[in-house]
């Protein structure tokens, strides 16, 4: 409605001023606690010689986040909602305003924790991103096709605990192939598995992103 | 604004009702795979011939909550909400017509997986618990005051993974008391533990309810 068009509008003159800047903006959606700050916390350690990252960091309240990646970045935004479910693209506009996107290769938009509401907002990214992890449960990506549809990406988290839980991996891969068999679906984890000689599973993350 | 105002309206309604019927009415509210059917399973097995339940289960899509739960308990209605991201008070109201209420003890409204948007959205319940989960990650409740504030239990479930996981539970607890001192916070599990002679850990909650 209203709201949404109003949006759309902001969306698309954040979306020229990436162009213009040469910038690949990520929005990256996923449910509270999937491990969205862990992958970036990685991703900035390792790839942050390569590639230059800027990070908008979302979240209703605390700067935890900004602050834990603020670590190894020094283009982080924190934006707090109050009770916003989800990013907007005026948000972001008003973030983007602070950082030097001229310097940027890589902008990832840590969006609020929520499969849902996120969905539906335009910030002027170039791909959305969705993110699940094992310990919520095979049955995510079935109960958010939304997410699944609107997807580029679809990363699968904590895999180094697939063997602690109860998941089935070929069910959960089956309901994102009959969703969108256009996705990309990236099983990926922060932590170390004995089988893993880098310590973690991120390496299809990071070939994905430097392509 | 509007929408919340006729909301409010017919949650008042709803409240009026499940009163007349005696029913205590109970909202769920947790992040996607944050265990809340797995709980509501063990609840209706385990305390099925004492109390008489009834389970109201949202979702954007799928039955697979509803089938879940039908197994344990005859009095249950899967609330589809498409791409809506809390139940609202006339989706309630829809579904308790299909209810034999006067039969009921205790109905249990599980709401769609989200640590937001519920919050603000009065059912017509007699209390609102919020469940969080350890492999969520020890800052959720710092990251959810409007939920923390609101509710009147707190539970953390996975209790089971706190091994394999990083969990802070002291910071956790000092944050939920912080934000609000009267909430009970119960620590559960519905996995075993070999410290659990039950073989799960949910009796905290068991007694919670039938208190
Ligand atoms: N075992 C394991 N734990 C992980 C992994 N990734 C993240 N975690 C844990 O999951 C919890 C949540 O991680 P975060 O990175 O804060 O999750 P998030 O998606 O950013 O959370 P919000 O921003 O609050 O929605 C933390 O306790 C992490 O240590 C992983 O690959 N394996
Ligand atoms: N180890 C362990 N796993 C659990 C526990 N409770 C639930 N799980 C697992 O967590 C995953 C999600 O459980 P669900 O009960 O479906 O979670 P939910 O909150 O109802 O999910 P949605 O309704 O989709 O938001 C499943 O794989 C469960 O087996 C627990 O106490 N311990
Ligand atoms: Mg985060
Ligand atoms: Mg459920
Ligand atoms: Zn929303
Ligand atoms: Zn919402």
């Amino acid at each position: 409605e209203n709201v949404l068009r109003l949006n759309d509008e902001i969306a698309a003159l954040n979306r020229a001023q990436f162009r213009q800047a040469g910038v690949f903006v990520i929005d990256l959606i996923g449910a509270p606690g999937c491990g969205k700050t862990s992958v970036l916390e990685a991703t900035l350690r390792r790839l942050g010689n390569c590639l230059k990252f800027g990070v908008l960091a979302g979240d209703l309240a605390t700067s935890r986040d900004g602050e834990r990646l603020a670590r190894w970045c020094d283009q982080v935004v924190q934006i707090n909602t109050g009770n916003g479910c989800h990013l907007d693209a005026n948000q972001v506009r008003q973030a983007i305003g602070r950082l030097r996107l001229e310097d940027l290769d890589v902008l990832v938009i840590e969006n609020v924790g929520n499969l849902i509401c996120p969905v539906s907002f335009d910030l002027g990214q170039a791909v959305k991103v969705g993110m699940f992890s094992v310990t919520e449960g095979d049955d995510k990506a079935a109960k958010h096709p939304g997410l699944v549809h609107a997807a580029a990406l679809l990363l699968l988290s904590k895999m180094d605990l697939l063997a602690h839980v109860k998941f089935d991996l070929v069910r959960f891969r089956q309901d994102v192939q009959s969703l969108n068999p256009g996705a990309t679906l990236l099983e990926i984890s922060v932590a170390p598995r004995e089988d893993w000689p880098q310590g973690d599973h991120l390496d299809p993350w990071f070939t994905w992103l430097k392509t």
